[in-house]
């Protein structure tokens, strides 16, 4: 499903040249769940948006599905993206002058889903996280784990091939982190492949899978026993 | 240095109230380090809004050092804010146009700090913080973790009496985490008031009391052995 070779990712920052990623070499089968690991600032944001498609690598390959992505231009990418790919953002990024359902029907515009489904849908999903009675909050109306949830349920809308989460439950107490990771394994089960970031161990062993970071490289990768 | 009494919180939003805190009663004694847990919607960072002087109760008291301040307007307020309470956000709340230092010398200019104090005290709170060599990075040039990290050394430069930080370690992989763990104990060591929310029970133990909230009620209120 994903095959990295040597990808290498370079920031520009005035003068200064931030290697943030150096000849990343992964293969994830379709299917697959892994966990990515690494300290803070080891890259895994930026590995993460690579594979989303919503940033080109400097250098090094990326096939998507046997696809070379790496040197595709908007607006390929972004058919690549909505297509295939569900995204949970760090930050959320969600649009503040829309309510939590209509940022959750957001992919499904461009998908050109018709309105009655794209809410149904949205609705569903909004519940499945436990946001039933929030969908019509805005973001700066919803507390920080509940933004969270509603960019959550938004990567699912498009019942995408490929969820990338990055800390999906960075914001969440213990139980509602446990309750996006059964969701989670549930996707994970009817074959969607998943990819998520995460810095708490407990989290991380949900995964069968788990791939370590420092500095940009990719230093350990190794299959966990009992997820 | 604090004083909670019956604080009750409610929010509009069009017909419907969400009431996100009720009858909050909590004494902080100066000197203090307290974690606050608690579900994903429980008032957690509503508390803390209020407790910092950046929203005011529907109903009930707050005596910050003997002085009630429930009722207080702005610039009353700001005056409050700025003098004595150092605020790290849930979502960082970075001005996108600044770099870390600038961002992090903010709090300083309404104190009105001279120039060469501002850039040296920013400075020292970044390296502190392990940003030293990001500091001409603006926001979006940054990691998650390391925005958290501007946030936390922002909330350090005008050496508050009272710190609060909602979910400081959210973005944190567990060492740098631990790092910051370690710079709120040093600090409450020479006095700093400290109240913290989190939802990671190994970072709420560094606390010798934690407090628990659940849809919107104090709930749970204990001493902790060996933090
Ligand atoms: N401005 C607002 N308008 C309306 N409702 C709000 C507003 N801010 C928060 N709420 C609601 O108040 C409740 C408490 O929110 P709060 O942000 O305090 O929770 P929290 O404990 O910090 O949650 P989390 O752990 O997810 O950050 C939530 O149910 C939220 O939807
Ligand atoms: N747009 C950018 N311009 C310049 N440098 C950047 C940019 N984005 C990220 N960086 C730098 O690249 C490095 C990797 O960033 P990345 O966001 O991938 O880290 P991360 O592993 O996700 O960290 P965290 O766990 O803190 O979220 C960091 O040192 C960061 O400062
Ligand atoms: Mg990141
Ligand atoms: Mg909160």
């Amino acid at each position: 499903m994903i095959n990295l070779q040597d990808l290498t990712k370079i920031y520009t920052v005035g003068l200064e040249k931030v290697i943030a990623l150096r000849q990343v070499n992964l293969k994830v089968q379709a299917g697959e769940l892994v966990s990515i690991m690494g300290p803070s600032g080891s890259g895994k944001s930026t590995l993460m948006n690579l594979i989303g498609c919503l940033d080109r690598p400097t250098a090094g390959s990326y096939l998507l599905e046997g696809q070379e992505v790496a040197h595709l231009e908007e607006p390929d990418l972004a058919q690549v993206r909505n297509q295939k790919i569900g995204f949970v953002f760090q930050t959320f990024n969600l649009l503040p002058r829309l309510n939590a359902l209509r940022n959750a029907e957001l992919p499904m515009l461009y998908a050109g889903i018709p309105a009655r489904e794209r809410r149904e849908r949205a609705l569903k999903a909004l519940t499945e996280v436990g946001l039933a009675d929030r969908i019509y909050h805005r973001p700066n109306e919803l507390s920080g784990g509940q933004k969270q949830r509603v960019a959550i349920a938004r990567a699912l809308v498009n019942k995408p091939a490929l969820l990338l989460a990055d800390e999906p439950t960075g914001n969440l107490d213990t139980r509602s982190g446990e309750e996006i990771m059964a969701i989670f394994q549930a996707l994970n089960g009817q074959g969607v492949t998943i990819v998520l970031v995460t810095h708490e161990y407990d989290i991380a062993r949900h995964a069968k899978r788990i791939v370590q970071f420092r500095d940009g490289r990719l230093v350990n990768d190794e299959i966990v026993a009992n997820p």
